[in-house]
């Protein structure tokens, strides 16, 4: 759903 | 290059004073302290999340004060109505990020 990343940096994940 | 930042002069201003008032360290705001500010808008969730992977820019879990400027944009104008986009377009990157 969300770019590449994966993205631990994004708090609202 | 020479596309105006789409964040207008008079709402750097409000946003930076948001920033400011926020206790950022060494010029960063960290997750933990930008996501009250967010939910505080009522967007659902997964917006927000949108907003936030478009304006950490180069993704290391912290806004500074251009990144904040671009997460308060999108939220303001959800708020009034317009979709956030999916990827950034060119005349909301910060200048200072191009």
């Amino acid at each position: 759903q969300y770019p590449a990343g994966g993205s631990s940096t994004n708090p609202f994940l | 290059v020479d596309i105006p930042w789409v964040v207008k002069p008079e709402e750097r201003m409000k946003f930076d004073s948001i920033f400011d008032s926020l206790c950022p360290v060494g010029g960063m705001l960290t997750g933990d302290k930008v996501k009250p500010v967010l939910l505080n808008s009522k967007l659902p969730v997964d917006i927000l999340g949108r907003v936030w992977e478009l304006s950490d820019l180069d993704r290391d879990g912290m806004l500074d004060k251009d990144e904040f400027s671009v997460a308060m944009y999108l939220v303001y104008r959800a708020l009034e109505g317009e979709p956030v986009p999916m990827s950034l377009p060119p005349p909301l990157v910060p200048p200072s990020k191009r």
